[in-house]
C-alpha cells in the first residue's frame, strides 16, 4: 500500500480553512 | 542658506491682525465671475468671529480637533484598504482526476509551472511541492517532459543562507548538506523529503511561477527534484498541501486566505472532481450543507491537518469507546483508516454482525477483516460514519469501505486498520 489517494474521502467536499481553523464536510457527487 | 527656509516668528499665521478683529462680517463675499467660475473670498475662522481670543485655549483645542481628524482618516484608509485586501482574495478551480492513466492509484491535478503543464499528485500530508528536474540524476519515468530550469526564465535558486531553507527544516524534519558547508552561503539549498511508504525526492529548493486554474503566482518555492524514487507513477512530481511555511496553502495565503477544498471523484469512470482555491461558496452549490469541525492545534505537529476523533457509527449503530475525543489526522493520500485498537475492535465487531453471512479469507498485510465476494455481483454494505467535534460527520463512500486486495473479490478487505497501542 504506497500513497494511494483517499477512497474513503470520495464524493465530499473537504474544506480546509486554515485562517479559521476549521476543516468542512459535505456531501457532494463529484 | 539655499537649503534653509527662514520663518519669522513674529509674523506666523497665529498672530492677530487688527483688521480681521475688527471685521464686522464672516461672510464670504463673490469675489467675481468669470465665464466658467466664480470666485468666493476665504477667511480663517477664529480669526473672523469678532471676540477677543484667548489663543492658548483655541490652540490647544485646535490641535486636539486636528488630531481627532487625523485619528478619523487613519480609520478611514484602514476600512478602506481593509476592504482592497479582502478584494484581492481571489479564488480558482483545478480539475482533479483520478492518476491512474499515470499508473498512480493517488489524484492528480495539472498546473502550470514556470510556463510548462506539470501533472502533480495532491497530498494534504505534506508540504513541499516539487517536480522532477533536468538534469536528473536519478529520476522515475514520468509521462511528458521533464521540467528545465534551464528554459525558464522566472526560475530563481534558493540559497542555504535564506530564511526560506531555514524553514525547509522545519517542513521536511531533513536539513540536508547546507548545514556543512563551513560558511559557504552562496550555494543552493538541498531538500529531502521522505515519505511514509519509501518514497523519497530529493534536489535544490527552487522558485518559479505557478499558474493554478487561471491564477497566476509567482516566486513559489518548489523542490527541483534531481533524485526521486517511489510510487509516483507517470506523474511530473507531488503538490504539497500540508501546513508549514512551505506549503502551497501556507505561500499562497494573501491570495487564498489559507482555504482550500477538494472533492475527490470515483476512479472508475474517469470523473472530475474539483480542487479549488480560495474561499468561494459557489464551489459547494452542488453539496449538502457544510458541516465544520475545528482543527486541532498540536506544536509538535504543525505540518498535519488534525481533526478531534468523537464518535463513529456503524449501519446507523452508534459505537462506544472511551478512546473517542482524541486527535486523528486527515489526509488526501492515504486510503487505510488506522483508528486506536479500542476503536477499531468496535467498528469491526459492529460491521461483522451487520455484514453476516459472507465467507470469511485470512487477512492481508495491515488488514484483518476480509471476505472472499467472488460468488457475489452484488453485495449491500453498512453505511460506516465518522463523527468530529461539532458533529460533522464524514460519510465513508461506499468505494472506501472496502480494499480490493485482489480484483476478482476472492480477497476483499474492511479499509480499516488498527494502531499498535492506543496512544501511538
Amino acid at each position: 500500500v504506497g500513497i494511494i489517494g483517499n477512497y474513503q474521502q470520495k464524493n465530499q467536499r473537504v474544506i480546509y480553512d486554515t485562517t479559521q481553523e476549521r476543516l468542512g464536510i459535505a456531501g457532494e457527487n463529484c | 542658506v539655499d537649503q534653509k527656509k527662514i520663518l519669522s516668528v513674529h509674523n506666523n499665521i497665529w498672530s492677530p491682525k487688527k483688521s480681521y478683529e475688527a471685521s464686522s462680517s464672516c461672510f464670504s463675499r463673490s469675489l467675481g465671475k468669470g465665464r466658467d467660475s466664480t470666485a468666493l473670498e476665504m477667511k480663517h475662522r477664529e480669526l473672523c468671529s469678532g471676540k477677543t481670543i484667548d489663543w492658548g485655549k483655541k490652540m490647544r483645542r485646535a490641535l486636539l480637533l486636528d488630531n481627532i481628524r487625523v485619528q478619523s482618516l487613519q480609520l478611514r484608509i484602514k476600512a478602506m484598504t481593509s476592504r482592497t485586501t479582502e478584494q484581492s482574495v481571489s479564488e480558482t478551480q483545478i480539475p482533479l482526476t483520478s492518476g491512474i492513466k499515470l499508473e498512480t492509484l493517488n489524484y492528480i491535478v495539472t498546473v502550470e509551472l514556470g510556463g510548462k503543464n506539470m501533472s502533480l499528485i495532491v497530498d494534504t500530508g505534506s508540504d513541499l511541492t516539487w517536480v522532477q528536474c533536468q538534469p536528473c540524476r536519478s529520476c522515475y519515468n514520468q509521462q511528458g517532459p521533464l521540467y528545465d530550469p534551464s528554459v525558464s526564465s522566472s526560475y530563481k535558486t534558493v540559497f542555504c543562507n535564506s530564511s526560506t531553507c531555514q524553514d525547509l527544516v522545519a517542513a521536511t524534519g531533513n536539513s540536508g548538506p547546507c548545514g556543512g558547508n563551513n560558511g559557504v552561503v552562496k550555494t543552493s539549498c538541498e531538500y529531502v523529503v521522505s515519505y511514509g511508504d519509501g518514497s523519497y525526492t530529493r534536489g535544490d529548493l527552487a522558485s518559479e511561477s505557478i499558474k493554478l486554474g487561471d491564477t497566476k503566482l509567482e516566486n513559489l518555492v518548489f523542490g527541483c527534484g534531481r533524485n526521486n524514487k517511489g510510487l509516483f507513477g507517470g506523474a511530473s512530481g507531488l503538490m504539497g498541501l500540508g501546513r508549514s511555511s512551505v506549503s502551497l496553502v501556507s505561500q499562497t495565503l494573501k491570495t487564498f486566505n489559507g482555504v482550500f477544498s477538494y472533492c475527490l471523484p470515483s476512479l472508475e469512470d474517469g470523473a472530475s472532481g474539483t480542487l479549488s482555491f480560495g474561499n468561494d461558496s459557489s464551489v459547494y452549490k452542488n453539496s449538502t450543507s457544510v458541516s465544520y469541525t475545528p482543527l486541532v492545534q498540536n506544536p509538535q505537529l504543525r505540518s498535519f491537518y488534525i481533526l478531534n476523533l468523537t464518535g463513529a457509527s456503524i449501519g446507523g449503530v452508534e459505537l462506544k469507546s472511551s478512546s473517542f475525543g482524541r486527535g486523528i489526522l486527515i489526509d488526501s493520500g492515504t486510503v487505510i483508516t488506522r483508528l486506536p485498537p479500542s476503536i477499531y475492535k468496535a467498528v469491526k465487531t459492529e460491521f461483522l454482525k451487520q455484514f453476516s453471512g459472507f465467507p470469511s479469507a485470512p487477512g492481508y498485510s495491515i488488514l484483518d477483516t476480509c471476505f472472499n465476494l467472488t460468488s457475489y455481483e452484488d453485495i449491500s454494505i453498512p453505511t460506516i460514519k465518522i463523527i468530529f467535534e461539532g458533529n460533522a460527520e464524514l460519510e465513508i463512500d461506499v468505494t472506501g469501505v472496502f480494499y480490493f486486495v485482489k480484483p476478482d473479490a476472492s480477497l476483499v478487505c474492511l479499509a480499516f486498520a488498527s494502531l499498535s497501542y492506543e496512544n501511538e
